[in-house]
This record gives C-alpha cells, sequence and structure tokens, in this order.
C-alpha cells in the first residue's frame, strides 16, 4: 500500500532533522509509482504530482513528525478535490419537463444497465422517469432495455416501427410531456470517440433534446485510453458527470482520476453489480483508497 | 558510424511514455526499457528509430512463442467464450460464426448466457445473420443445462462447430467462476475433449487488471487463447503481452468493429508496430 511505501520512504530519512525538497521528490517517486500501476494516465498522473509537490513542500509537511503521513494527507486531498469533492450524486431536473438525461459512452461500458438503474434510483426518489432506447445499431439493445424495464417496473417507451435514433427521441420527448414524466432517461448505442458519424449523431440527439445531464458511462477496468474518450466526448458533447461502472472488480480503477481530471467532470454514481439495484452514490474518498492501494 | 550517436535520456523518456501509454503496465515497461539500456550498449543506435527497432524485437520475441494448436477433426468442435462484462464475446461469436460459414463448416451457438436481459435474443440475432443455428433455453435457466442440451443438439444434428456464449463474469466472483468450470466439466462429458478452445475475450481498453482476470479464468475452466476486441479504437491493448507471458497462451484473433467480418487472425508485428510508434 502508498502509505507503507511511504513510510519506507521517510523511515530512511529520520533523524536527519527537517525534511528537504529533494527528500519530498523521493516520496512523489513512490507516489507516481503507485499512480501509474492504477491505471491513471502518465500525464494526469505529472499534473495531480505538481498539484501535491507544491503543498508538500510547504512548512506544515517539512517539519512534520509524521511526514509519511502529512505528504498522505495532501495527496489524499488533492485526489478528493479532483473527484469533485464526492456529494454529486444528484441528477439536475428541470421546471420544463422532462429533464432529459443522456446516457454516452464507449461500447460495453455499462450504458444500458445504467439507465434502468438510474430510473431505479429516480423512483425510489419520488420520481417518475421514462426510457428510452435509440441505440438501432446493436442486436437486441432496444430489447435489453425493454426487458429490464419489465423487470424492474420501469416506464419504457418503446415505438416499435421508428429506425431512427432522432425520431425515436422525439417519439419519446411527446410521450413523456403528455404523460409528465418528469425524467426522461435516454440510453444511447456505444461508439468511439474517433467515430465522427457516430459523435455527429450524438451531437444531434444533445441539440434535440436539450439535456439537464449528459452523463459519461466509463468502465472502471479501463487503462491508459480513458483520458482519450472522456476527453473527447466530453469535447463535443459536453458532458456533466461521469457514471464509473464495474466497481465491483478489483481494478484499481485510475481511470477515474483520468477521466474526472481531464473533463472537470464530477463522479457521480458507481456500478457496483449487474442488477439493477447495484447503484450507488459515488464516495471519493472510498475511490482514493482504492487507487492508492 | 556517421549519424550515430548513444541513446538520450530523452529518447528513452519518450518511448518509456509511449510504452505506459499503450497500457503495458509498469512492471513491463520498466523490463523493456532495461533490455533497451542493456541491449544499446551492445550496439551502435541511431537515436530513437533504433530503439524502436531493438524494442518490436524483444516484444515479438514475447508475442511469437506459444504458437495457436491446430483444430483436429473432432466434430463437434466446441468453443467457449468467456471473459468480464462488456468486452465483446456475443459479438465476436457472431464474427466466428461468418468465419466458420466462410471456411465451409456448420456452426451452432449456444446461448449459454441465460442471466443477462436479452443475452440470448442479442445472439439469436447473430445466428440469423450468419446462417448459423442457435440454441437456447429459458431466462434464468441453469447454463449448464443449456449447455447439454446444445452440444447434444450439435451431436445429434452433425454441426462441424459449436460456439458456446458465456455470460459476463468477474473473475472476483467465486460462484460465477465455479459455474464457469462446472461448464467445462459438463462439455467434457457431452463431447471427449470439449471445450477445445477457451477464448478468453479482453477489452484493448482494459489496463492492469487484464492479468488478474486472465488468472483466475485460467485458473477455473482453462485459457486456451485470446481475443483482443476493440483495437479499431484508440486503446494499444498493450497488457495483452504481460497475459501472453504469462498464461502461455496465444492472441489468436483481433476485433476492429462491430460487424461480422470485423475480426482478423492476430498479427504480431502490426500489433508490435502499433506498441511501439
Ligand atoms: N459487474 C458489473 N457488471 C456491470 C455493471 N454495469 C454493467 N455491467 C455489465 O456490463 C455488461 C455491459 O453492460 P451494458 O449495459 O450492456 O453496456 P452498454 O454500455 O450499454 O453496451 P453497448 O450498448 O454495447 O455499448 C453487461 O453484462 C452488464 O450486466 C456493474 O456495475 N458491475
Ligand atoms: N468498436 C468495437 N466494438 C466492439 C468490438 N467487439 C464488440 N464490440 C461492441 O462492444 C459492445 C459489447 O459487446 P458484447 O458482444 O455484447 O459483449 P459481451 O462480452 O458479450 O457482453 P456481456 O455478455 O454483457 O458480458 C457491443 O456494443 C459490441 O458491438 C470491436 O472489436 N470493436
Ligand atoms: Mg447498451
Ligand atoms: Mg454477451
Amino acid at each position: 500500500a502508498l502509505s507503507d511505501r511511504l513510510q519506507g520512504v521517510f523511515r530512511s530519512l529520520r533523524g536527519r532533522g527537517a525534511l528537504t525538497p529533494e527528500d519530498v521528490d523521493q516520496a512523489l517517486r513512490e507516489i507516481r509509482l503507485a499512480l501509474l500501476e492504477a491505471d491513471v494516465h502518465f500525464k494526469v498522473v505529472k499534473q495531480f504530482l505538481e498539484r501535491v509537490r507544491v503543498r508538500a513542500v510547504g512548512q506544515d509537511v517539512l517539519k512534520s513528525l509524521t511526514p509519511d503521513q502529512a505528504v498522505l494527507r495532501v495527496v489524499r486531498d488533492e485526489m478528493v478535490a479532483l473527484f469533485g469533492g464526492g456529494d454529486a450524486a444528484r441528477l439536475q431536473g428541470s421546471s420544463r419537463l422532462p429533464a432529459v438525461v443522456l446516457m454516452t459512452g464507449l461500447q460495453g461500458s455499462g450504458k444500458t444497465t445504467s439507465t434502468a438503474k438510474l430510473a431505479r434510483w429516480l423512483v425510489q426518489g419520488g420520481h417518475h422517469p421514462l426510457l428510452v432506447s435509440t441505440d438501432v445499431y446493436r442486436p437486441a439493445a432496444r430489447e435489453q432495455l425493454r426487458t429490464l424495464g419489465q423487470q424492474n417496473n420501469l416506464q419504457v417507451h418503446h415505438p416499435e416501427s421508428l429506425t431512427q435514433p432522432r425520431a425515436i427521441l422525439e417519439s419519446a420527448l411527446t410521450e413523456a410531456r403528455s404523460v409528465g414524466h418528469d425524467f426522461l432517461l435516454v440510453d444511447t448505442a456505444g461508439r468511439l470517440h474517433i467515430d465522427d458519424e457516430l459523435m455527429a449523431e450524438l451531437e444531434e440527439l444533445k441539440r434535440a433534446s436539450q439535456p439537464t445531464e449528459v452523463l459519461y458511462v466509463a468502465d472502471a477496468m479501463t487503462g491508459q485510453d480513458a483520458v482519450k474518450s472522456a476527453e473527447e466526448f466530453h469535447k463535443r458533447v459536453g458532458t456533466t458527470g461521469i457514471v464509473l461502472t464495474k466497481l465491483d472488480g478489483d481494478a484499481r480503477g485510475g481511470a477515474a482520476l483520468s477521466a474526472a481530471s481531464v473533463t472537470g467532470c464530477p463522479i457521480k454514481f458507481a456500478g457496483v453489480g449487474e442488477r439493477v439495484d447495484e447503484l450507488e452514490p459515488f464516495q471519493a474518498d472510498r475511490m482514493v483508497g482504492r487507487i492508492l492501494g | 558510424l556517421r549519424g550515430r550517436r548513444p541513446l538520450e535520456p530523452a529518447d528513452l523518456d519518450a518511448i518509456e511514455e509511449a510504452l505506459l501509454a499503450a497500457d503495458m503496465g509498469v512492471p513491463a515497461v520498466a523490463e523493456a526499457m532495461e533490455v533497451l539500456r542493456a541491449r544499446s550498449r551492445e550496439v551502435w543506435t541511431e537515436g530513437r528509430d533504433a530503439m524502436r527497432g531493438l524494442l518490436r524485437q524483444e516484444l515479438l520475441r514475447q508475442l511469437e512463442q506459444p504458437a495457436p494448436a491446430a483444430r483436429t477433426a473432432a466434430r463437434p468442435w466446441v468453443v467457449f467464450l468467456v471473459g468480464v462484462n462488456g468486452v465483446g464475446k456475443t459479438t465476436t461469436i457472431g464474427k466466428l460464426a461468418r468465419a466458420e460459414r466462410a471456411a465451409g463448416r456448420t456452426a451452432l451457438l449456444v446461448a449459454a448466457d441465460t442471466f443477462r436481459a436479452a443475452a440470448a435474443e442479442q445472439l439469436q440475432v447473430w445466428a440469423e445473420r450468419t446462417g448459423a443455428a442457435f440454441h437456447r433455453g429459458a431466462e434464468g435457466a441453469d447454463p449448464s443445462a443449456v449447455l447439454t442440451d446444445g452440444l447434444r443438439a450439435a451431436r445429434s444434428r452433425g454441426h462441424d462447430t459449436v460456439l458456446v456464449d458465456t455470460a459476463g463474469r468477474l473473475h472476483t466472483k467465486g460462484n460465477l467462476m465455479a459455474e464457469l468450470a462446472k461448464m467445462s466439466r459438463v462439455a467434457a462429458r457431452e463431447v471427449p475433449d470439449a471445450p477445445h478452445e477457451t477464448l478468453l475475450v479482453l477489452d484493448a481498453t482494459l489496463g492492469g487488471n487484464a492479468l488478474a482476470q486472465a488468472r483466475e479464468f485460467a485458473k477455473a475452466g482453462g485459457v486456451t487463447g485470446l481475443v483482443l476486441t476493440k483495437l479499431d479504437g484508440t486503446a494499444k491493448g498493450g497488457v495483452a503481452v504481460a497475459v501472453v507471458r504469462e498464461l502461455g497462451v496465444p492472441i489468436r484473433h483481433v476485433g476492429l468493429g462491430e460487424a461480422a467480418e470485423d475480426l482478423v487472425p492476430f498479427d504480431a508485428s502490426s500489433f508490435v508496430d502499433a506498441l511501439v510508434g
């Protein structure tokens, strides 16, 4: 664990009196290794370490009786700050109903499952969400959302005869307005951030629905690529929050730090299982402990 | 020796960052850099290009070791696709079904993912698209029971190949890994030496966790080969190098998209070129 490694670094320096900035550099090297091993992107690591270094060469660390703990505290504080403080488990509503939540992300990241999870979470909070899938590409994608809806008593709009994402979305908006749903959750097809045609489609869906939330659904097991994809989605469709999935595994989850850092978006929710009730508000301090190991 | 110069720290840093960015992982990158430093003393190098050449050689050496076992005349030839959630197992089966048809063989697709919503429906579409036969059970049925019925159907109908779709499962879930081990035993009871292939599907976007996945799946049901999917994205899949070394099995196929034709045999040199840059 990083705490042990930092202890090791500072143990060898004990009895020399106050720390020097060079001693702090040695600690930073340990932190760098820990973050890289946790799959944080190497550029994000560089930027993050710089923020830590600036604070770590301050008097309260250099003069501390337990410098390893002082440095660790700085690392933890900076990381929690990067995660947006961790109280973001809210979906922005709208006075103009329905408030639209657009689910976006790479193939297989957990969008469809998370759409159903968020709907259930909204229902628990006393809301009346409508769900719709605009994924006309993946075999049985719309069936998947429909089945999740049936299994969990969620309202899913399923205009069988429509085959265009834009038309499906418009149909769902009409349905939501006429029935009075206060939220419309829109599942979209997985797509590569470098697929210009599909990214343009996503931009079009955003323009047509004016969402209050554009959520980027990211797989916690993602490696260095997390930066590229999160950044591109954020640039093209203006993501407002991140849902981190598959946290019930043992991936260290450095992708979380990469995605949050490069987009400036808060991680709002954590997927912690395949069942629709396995969604939690994202807990920043827990994530920090997991990444640091 | 005109134009040749020893390696500079900036060159080494640039190469190290490229390898890290490709998800090769801290230990493998450190090891590759060590090899580079050691070998760069024995040859005059011409800066980064020559360094990349050395690296390419080293990585190719690591990847080309295990040669894939040849397919026998066993009938039906049974292939399991396994891996964690969302990596591309079902889609890869669709692509393999198309390849079987192109090779003049008949295939039966078995929907042994009885858990996830619309999993069987998804596989059925692939069967229709590729002209393969299809077998499923009821939603929530025991996957081993669906597998048994599917294998019996394949034997009685004389299918050449059986492609078995399994549910995505995190390697940390003991009960799900035990279920996979049971499916392997059940297959062996129905068809001698089945499953003849167990392909572990790895998503190119995976980070270091792929290694833990590989270890657990190898322990649970045995893994005979790897499929690396989504290499049409920007992720390089560098973690596959560590997996190949650890498991001693080859990367068999590479997924380059979402359509039935988007599967190619693994080509080590183009893979390594993309890693090293
Ligand atoms: N263990 C675990 N599995 C999850 C979680 N979220 C989603 N999954 C699983 O991940 C797989 C992919 O989920 P989907 O919801 O189909 O992903 P998607 O992003 O909609 O996929 P595409 O539409 O193909 O891009 C499924 O097997 C889900 O059950 C999670 O938090 N934990
Ligand atoms: N771009 C790209 N997408 C792929 C590739 N292979 C699969 N996909 C996509 O990844 C998503 C998940 O694929 P699935 O085949 O459902 O994955 P799975 O492993 O069966 O998922 P679960 O059964 O839920 O665990 C789908 O949107 C596929 O179209 C690939 O090689 N490239
Ligand atoms: Mg989906
Ligand atoms: Mg599947």
